[in-house]
């Protein structure tokens, strides 16, 4: 278990933030920046594991991402549960370990006896009242597929002994998480199930539990992996090449992943063409569809985005199209990419 | 910019997320010094440049002006060092991933 830190503990975090790769920013700005529910654990989790970094170097769990999700709580039968939503894992990210990390509220006895049973008033009636051990924690997850509302599959189960005081802990979920993530099931719900029939209030947003994941993204040393994650604007936008058009002018600053391709991709290029030596690209500028074998040279010149997913259907629900026969897994696996 | 040096070397370059448009997701850091290469790989190039062998042949094909259309070996990153970027992903979930190759520590010709 680990001690919940407050604010105040914080500034230690500042010194990290304010090393010499970021002299602008305090732990505050930095946790506003996480949003409303930025005074959580999982924010100030986060935000220590990057002042780690910073001040020793190690990469984080060995590996060079950690993921955080929140959770989302939900009352069904009247029992809180936690719903967490990893479909924002990359492929390409190879899972290390994971924990959940989860806020123990203290068993609800000792008070009782506190009531009852004065420090030296040990006499029968106050042994009767003595309720006896806590009942014992059912930490219980499940894993829900995108598409259906069921309940979900039993991954895993654990029993946990009630700390004496309240108590944030982590418990190792790394092959929880590994087996939903291999069986495609990344909607996962938590439970803790304390077994009395009315657990009480759900707890406050700040002892909300949260999962992080530890990955080692094997896509991260490719060339202009920053641009997947961090650059969320199509650097193609739908009218780059419609005449008057301006640079950057996609109405979604945040597109998804699947449009940072390279131009060359995007224009059906092979790459290294223009590797040719210098007298042959002038050349090539005139005649470039002459490399093409005869299906593309079919290819009209390219339309607006809109339009090419106008067409992409149409060349999908029309079987009879010149260009591209592909079948319907295909062109489903095409587009998510 | 007159101070300068003429020679492939590095220089300063701070890079504040705000400018490119990333500050609205990235949480820290707000800036960092990412650097850059630039100057000249002239022939003979000075051991501090940390020429390749290619580039050491290929600025002496240059200099000496035998095939026509060489231009002189490019001043380029050559050690560079990573860099741990605290941001929200789409769901707005605190992520943190350390780039690699995101500041140069040294250039040289190549």
């Amino acid at each position: 278990g680990h001690r919940g830190p407050s604010w105040s503990s914080l500034p230690s975090a500042a010194a990290g933030l304010q090393g010499d790769r970021d002299s602008q920013q305090s732990p505050g700005d930095a946790a506003a920046a996480l949003g409303p529910g930025a005074q959580d654990m999982v924010a100030i989790h986060m935000l220590r594991l990057y002042e780690k970094y910073n001040r020793r170097g190690a990469p984080p769990g060995g590996g060079n991402t950690v993921r955080s999700f929140r959770a989302r709580l939900e009352m069904i039968d009247q029992k809180p549960v936690y719903f967490f939503n990893l479909t924002s894992m990359q492929d390409s990210e190879m899972i290390l370990t994971a924990a959940f990390h989860f806020y123990s509220e203290p068993p609800r006895w000792p008070r009782a006896r506190e009531v009852f049973c004065k420090p030296r008033a040990k006499n029968a009636s106050c042994r009767l009242l003595t309720p006896g051990l806590p009942a014992r924690l059912h930490l219980i997850f499940r894993s829900l597929s995108q598409n259906t509302a069921t309940q979900g599959l039993l991954r895993g189960a654990m029993a946990l002994t009630p700390p004496p005081r309240g108590l944030w802990q982590a418990k190792d979920i790394s092959s929880i998480i590994k087996a939903a993530r291999r069986d495609g099931e990344l909607l996962l719900s938590a439970q803790l199930d304390t077994g009395e029939k009315d657990p009480g209030v759900p707890r406050p947003s700040s002892h909300m539990p949260y999962i992080l994941v530890y990955a080692n993204d094997l896509a991260i040393s490719e060339p202009n992996s920053v641009a997947v994650s961090l650059q969320r604007y199509d650097p193609f936008p739908a009218g780059d090449f419609e005449p008057g058009a301006a640079p950057n002018s996609s109405a979604d600053p945040r597109v998804r992943r699947a449009a940072q391709v390279s131009k060359p991709l995007q224009d059906n290029e092979l790459p290294g063409l223009d590797e040719r030596p210098a007298p042959a690209l002038h050349a090539q500028n005139f005649h470039k569809h002459e490399f093409w074998s005869s299906p593309f040279r079919a290819l009209k010149p390219r339309t607006g985005r809109k339009d090419r997913k106008k067409k992409d259907q149409d060349t999908f629900t029309a079987a009879s199209s010149q260009v591209l026969d592909f079948d319907e897994k295909t062109m489903q696996k095409a587009r998510r990419r | 910019q007159w101070d300068e040096p003429r020679v492939c070397s590095r220089r300063y370059l701070k890079v504040d997320f705000a400018d490119i448009g990333w500050n609205e997701w990235i949480i820290s850091p707000k800036s960092f010094d990412a650097y850059y290469c630039a100057g000249a790989c002239e022939f003979p190039m000075p051991k501090i440049v940390r020429p390749s062998n290619h580039a050491t042949i290929q600025s002496i094909v240059r200099a000496v002006g035998i095939v026509p259309g060489i231009p002189e070996p490019c001043c380029v990153p050559d050690k560079m060092n990573s860099l741990g970027v605290l941001f929200l992903d789409e769901n707005r979930n605190a992520v943190l991933k350390v780039y690699p190759n995101m500041s140069v520590e040294t250039c040289a010709c190549r």
